[in-house]
């Protein structure tokens, strides 16, 4: 199966 | 003080319209360089940002860098009031609780305004880092919504593949599997109907079809969508809005476990 991520694992909190 | 008139009022409604489904609350940025939103929905899972540069408007007056915390629905609520043809002018007053919309009709017979209660948001913004993008894929608007919506009543996920054959959309559901290749096609009458594919090298990413769907509510504001693909990033679906900015929505990619 696939697992949906996260935009924050992706982008870092500025 | 903020004071920001948009002659084309329609396209502050459609930006509203593009964006209300998939975020309840945000942060409206204002600054010389233009008025802005950047929010993630509920989820985390896709993220929208939007640009409207201040040269777009036909009078701009932002004295310092203000954030609007806004209810979306809300705010269409609002703008739904406005007319098509009217220009809408966003006014509030530093530390003020509230923004007016003022929207005049075209030969100025009617001007109503609408005062609009703010709201404090907690939200983080999100570095984006300038990234290179293995393959960029323009195609005109209303084909990808036509695809989006199609692969939606099949599956739940789309895979995009982008090769040198063309861009291909793939669902797989209970009752069958559907898909879709677009080629590249240069050889129409306009440029807005083109197909223009750019691949560095092949790609192939799993998305959520809801937000997908979601995102071409924003098909009324450009005639064109430009579909950006690297392995391990999320999509970016950009909708340009004339002359004036984008509205961009990051999506996170599924990911085999």
């Amino acid at each position: 199966g696939c697992k949906q991520t996260t935009i924050t694992k992706f982008f870092g909190r500025l | 003080m903020l004071e920001l008139r948009l002659v084309q009022g329609s396209l502050l409604k459609k930006v509203l319209e593009a964006i209300r489904e998939l975020v309840n609350d945000a942060n409206f940025d204002c600054s010389a360089t233009g008025f802005s939103l950047q929010a993630m929905d509920s989820s985390h899972v896709a993220l929208v940002a939007l640009l409207l540069r201040s040269e777009g408007f036909e009078h701009y007056r932002c004295d310092r860098n203000l954030s609007m915390g806004m209810n979306l629905n809300n705010m269409a609520k609002m703008l739904r009031c406005a007319g098509n043809d009217d220009i809408i002018t966003i006014k509030a007053d530093d530390g003020s609780d509230t923004v007016t919309f003022m929207f005049e009709s075209p030969n100025q017979d009617k001007i109503a305004d609408f005062e609009m209660k703010l709201m404090d948001i907690d939200s983080e913004h999100l570095g984006i880092p300038d990234a290179e993008y293995h393959a960029i894929v323009r195609m005109p608007s209303a084909e990808f919504a036509r695809i989006c919506k199609d692969l939606s009543s099949i599956g739940d996920t789309v895979v995009i593949s982008v090769t040198k054959e063309g861009v291909k959309f793939s669902t797989a559901g209970d009752i069958g599997t559907a898909n879709i290749v677009c080629r590249q096609n240069k050889t129409v009458d306009k440029p807005e109907e083109a197909t223009v594919i750019e691949m560095q090298e092949p790609v192939s990413l799993t998305f959520a079809l809801r937000y997908m769907n979601s995102f071409t509510k924003a098909t009324p504001l450009s005639e064109t969508v430009t579909i950006s693909l690297s392995s391990e990033l999320p999509v970016v679906v950009e909708y340009k809005i004339a002359d004036m900015g984008y509205i961009r929505f990051y999506l996170a990619p599924k990911i085999e476990e």
